[in-house]
């Protein structure tokens, strides 16, 4: 574990946090994607279904089931306790054309061909695409509560912290993990456009919103 | 890198 790696994960459950706080303080899902919070679960269920076979460390398997038990958690929130507040009118992405496409290539790019390392490859990939129904819906909107953007601001961080983690470990480990490392790359490319928005402009106190 | 190795990050 370097500092990178560390960092990132921090990143991420910061991130988890932010969305439950922003959730539970304005009582509302307003802003948030159904669809990307549903594909985050099946990311979380697809890759750590290992808990049941597959031991590295109390970090790791604390991690895990944190990850299963909140994504599954804030669709509890959207679904049920907060249902009247999503807008399924202005979530529209077509989640299919990030599914399918992940399966073929968790069926080409794996490591082994069984069902468990398909099945891990196919949540690298869908992970790294996951965001877009949230990002459709933020570009359709045109702005975005301040919260909201520290959620994704947080959530794009984690995966971006990943990238100096795997060239480091490729230096002092002799490490390298091309699926993960192609599909990090790809995740992180996604929210250059966010980042541009949010160190521009909510990070200078303005508000989020995107040029018409 | 063996096919294990990845496993470790999250």
């Amino acid at each position: 574990m370097n500092i990178f790696r560390f960092l990132g994960d921090l990143s991420h459950l910061a991130s988890i946090f932010i969305l439950l706080h922003k959730i539970q303080t304005t009582r509302s899902c307003r802003g948030i994607s159904f669809r990307t919070q549903a594909l985050y679960v099946v990311v979380f269920i697809a890759r750590y279904l290992d808990l049941f076979f597959r031991y590295v460390s109390l970090y790791n398997s604390a991690m895990k089931l944190f990850f299963i038990a909140s994504s599954c958690y804030i669709l509890y929130l959207m679904k049920i306790r907060y249902r009247p507040t999503h807008d399924p009118s202005i979530d529209t992405f077509r989640v299919e054309y990030l599914l399918a496409p992940c399966l073929i290539l968790a069926l080409i790019f794996n490591y082994k061909f069984n069902f468990a390392e398909v099945l891990w490859s196919f949540s690298i990939w869908l992970e790294a695409v996951a965001i877009l129904p949230q990002l459709f819906m933020l570009q359709r909107t045109g702005e975005a509560e301040n919260i909201t953007t520290h959620y994704l601001a947080a959530l794009g961080a984690y995966r971006a912290l990943y990238i100096p983690n795997w060239i480091y470990r490729y230096f002092t480990e002799g490490l390298v993990d091309p699926i993960a490392v192609t599909a990090g790359i790809v995740q992180t490319g996604l929210y250059l456009d966010f980042f541009y928005v949010y160190f521009t402009k909510v990070l200078q106190g303005q508000k989020f919103e995107l040029p018409a | 890198s063996d096919s294990e190795a990845h496993h470790d990050e999250l």
